[in-house]
């Protein structure tokens, strides 16, 4: 695992509270609310579990602490998106919240319902993205969900001991985690 | 048998129109000049492995190209080879995340 120049974490009291919102005109109108909700919840969720972090979700968008949204090409922030593939998503780092996808991709939540070739799993990109806004770079660990390219039609969502050690150290470990589970865990897709 | 519902028909070309032929790169090395090989060096450029002030490119692979790409496999734990080889040519045309690998660009602060 690697950080950011500067080691940024959400510096706050702990245990550390950040809202979440959706940016209201920023969305793709293919996946409804409710399942996009859903995604993003067991998103965040994830990185809950290993760390003493709580995420909820916000209705006021502008005051939100990480602020989603989909957006095509020149989004205003100097970091054009490219059309289909190529760059997927992008986030910034602590304390700054801002979540981009690319409104150009194929937005998948369940590869039996979209044929695409191009498609691209939501929820692994989601996770990864909320690795970048927790504090978390780019991992050379080709299994971790921080590892920084993703297949179309391939889901990765599961933390993997690199993550979860690199988010530890900024933010200690959730009192509740057992570092026992994710071994098990990846004993059992390795052998599986 | 399985057949395949036409309303599954896919359409959608999965290549990046930026990165797509990037595969005519393969097994390029020091020295070598192969047209739109700047391209290449512009995406190294953007995800940090060469440095930004850089604008006007060649299409000749330089010692500063064998540098980003040894950069690069070391990064992206790939084998080492500082050559363009199919895992390399690969993983640089694989879809990813737009923060720069190594100078993470995207962090600003908090407006």
């Amino acid at each position: 695992f690697t950080y950011f120049n500067g080691k940024p974490r959400w510096n706050r009291p702990s245990p550390v509270t950040l809202t979440y919102a959706f940016s209201p005109g920023n969305l793709i109108d293919y996946i409804n609310m409710s399942e996009m909700r859903a995604v993003f919840k067991r998103s965040f969720s994830r990185w809950a579990l290993v760390i003493p972090v709580t995420f909820y979700e916000s209705e006021d968008y502008y005051s939100a602490d990480i602020r989603i949204g989909f957006y095509r090409g020149d989004h205003g922030d100097g970091e054009p998106f490219d059309g289909v593939l190529g760059v997927l998503a992008h986030a910034f780092s602590p304390e700054n919240g801002r979540f981009h996808l690319d409104a150009a991709e194929t937005w998948a939540i369940d590869f039996n319902q979209v044929k695409s070739k191009a498609a691209v799993d939501l929820e692994s990109v989601a996770t990864h993205e909320i690795g970048h806004v927790l504090g978390l770079a780019h991992t050379s660990v080709k299994e971790a969900v921080m590892y920084p390219s993703l297949s179309p039609r391939t889901k990765k969502v599961d933390l993997k001991i690199d993550d979860v050690e690199g988010v530890q150290a900024l933010y200690g470990s959730n009192p509740n985690f057992k570092f026992s589970s994710l071994l098990e865990s990846e004993n059992s897709s390795n052998n599986g | 048998r399985i057949v395949t519902d036409p309303s599954t028909v896919i359409t959608v070309d999965t290549r990046n129109s930026t990165w797509h032929d990037f595969t005519r790169f393969l097994d390029a090395g020091m020295g070598s000049q192969v047209r739109g090989m700047s391209e290449l060096k512009q995406y190294f450029q953007r995800f940090g492995y060469l440095p930004i002030p850089e604008t006007n490119f060649t299409d000749t692979f330089d010692d500063q190209l064998e540098s980003a790409v040894t950069m690069y496999q070391t990064k992206l734990g790939l084998p080492v080879t500082g050559k363009l080889d199919s895992d390399t040519i690969s993983t640089i045309m694989s879809p990813r995340c737009g923060v720069s690998d190594t100078n993470h660009t995207l962090k600003t602060t908090k407006h």
